[in-house]
């Protein structure tokens, strides 16, 4: 089971962080920040990183797409061109290999979901992420979360997460849906599933760092004011955010890569 | 008295709330924030309000200049320049006055001190804040502030701090240095001014709402994990800007603007 996800947003949105804990895998030990006299030349870069997990009893073959250096630079003109034209090069691949004599093992390389990762600042979203997002959601899965979520009030968040819907409603920018549940499930999962509907944007705080709370090990992120439980559903959508992307979801959205995304693509190249 | 503070920052980092806080008063009452749609266009804007107020029995009449468009547009090449050409355009108009006939009632509208917000993001200063401190330094006192430091963890605040010290110090970028003070003083307050000049650049958070904690109204953010008390010294640095800003050194922050940034205008002035 193949599965690619993209990050992408600016550096010190807690990318890392968030999805080695989503995945409890440790994809950036080579990583370096580089000093901002680097930044300063620099545009987006792609850098991937692939590892073999088990999620929940199946064999995944996972890959993250990091996008550093998105959103850095004084002028962010081109930021999300490199991670567009990487999308389309796996489905130029793909598309290759298809209609290739060889076609019962094709890797899958194509981008299955793509987490785009939104500051905190609470007045919505800014000029960068409508273009950024404008661009990527006819090629990829968007799912835009709202990153370290701790920064904002309860009332910050909900205000900011209607500011974000409204800004995507008035750019019509179409962002993953997740699917229907079926309608022969009890009372109680499509309670949970509307729950998890609502929420959306999802609003994460992460942690790599494990805290002793009441005799349990959680992760969480430890103030003078208070501790921060990521998992903790009235503290952070962290738990929201793994329900949905990878016990329920996951399957989905290769599907809709493969019908919707990858069907864009084929139907724009046959047409030249 | 006249003081005029400038605001420097991308919209969302709690510029508004910091300044009514620090002076108690309500600088952007009829303020509105343009939804994204419209900042697609912008460039950074200048904005005055003065108030009158009293501080510890002196009159003041402060005048904050607010930025709004600065680094929010997708390319901010110019995002400092409204600011640059502001400063030396309140330069200009006082040279002009000083070299007029009626010099005894010239009114000083320099901007005496400029407020640099770094967005708390834990990797350091970015490209923009570099190329606009740059500009801004020869111009204007500097004093940068890590806004909304409740997103860092105490470990997480000393880290930016030493990496924004040791960027300021690579790209020879000169902030507003306190003065000494003087040797008369008795130790404690030696220590207590040893201790402030510690914690440079100031990690703030502010609130300019009203929390009651155990009987007390104290300025806070009320979060499910706990309340940050914005002027609780192990909680934010606050409480040391206002010491720092406007109860020690206003004096010597137009002294400066007059004997430094003003002097190197006229000099460059006079020898065209
Ligand atoms: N407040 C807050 N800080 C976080 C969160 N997640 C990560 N951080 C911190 O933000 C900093 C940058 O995180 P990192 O994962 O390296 O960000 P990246 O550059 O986007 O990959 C680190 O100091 C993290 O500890 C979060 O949810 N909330
Ligand atoms: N976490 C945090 N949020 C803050 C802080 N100060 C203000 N805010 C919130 O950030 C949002 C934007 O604040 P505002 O003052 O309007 O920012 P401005 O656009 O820079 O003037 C509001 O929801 C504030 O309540 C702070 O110190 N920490």
């Amino acid at each position: 089971f193949d599965f690619t996800l993209m990050a992408v947003g600016e550096s010190g949105l807690g990318k890392s962080t968030l999805i080695n804990s989503l995945f409890l895998a440790d994809f950036y030990q080579d990583r370096k920040v580089p000093p901002v006299s680097e930044k300063l030349k620099r545009t987006t870069s792609i850098q991937k990183h692939t590892t073999e997990i088990e999620e929940r009893g199946v064999k995944l073959r996972l890959t993250v797409i990091d996008t550093p250096g998105f959103g850095d630079a004084i002028n962010c003109e081109d930021s999300w061109r490199a991670c567009t034209e990487y999308i389309d090069e796996q489905f130029q691949h793909y598309f290759l290999a298809e209609s290739g004599l060889n076609r019962r093992h094709i890797q899958d390389t194509r981008v299955h979901c793509c987490l785009y990762f939104v500051p905190p600042y609470g007045h919505g979203l800014r000029p960068l992420d409508i273009e950024a997002l404008k661009s990527l959601q006819t090629r990829v899965n968007v799912i835009p979360i709202i990153a370290k979520a701790d920064t904002l009030t309860p009332g910050e968040v909900r205000k900011l997460k209607d500011q974000i819907l409204e800004d995507l409603r008035v750019h019509q920018i179409q962002i993953y849906q997740f699917p229907e549940c079926d309608e022969e499930e009890d009372e109680e999962f499509k309670k949970q599933d509307r729950e998890l509907k609502a929420a959306i944007p999802f609003a994460v705080a992460s942690s790599d760092t494990f805290i002793e709370v009441a005799g349990k090990k959680l992760r969480g992120r430890v103030y003078p004011w208070g501790i921060v439980e990521v998992e903790n559903p009235s503290h952070s959508d962290f738990g929201k955010l793994r329900t949905m992307l990878i016990q329920s979801h996951m399957h989905d959205l290769k599907e809709t890569t493969q019908d919707l995304h990858y069907e864009n693509f084929r139907a724009k190249t046959i047409s030249l």
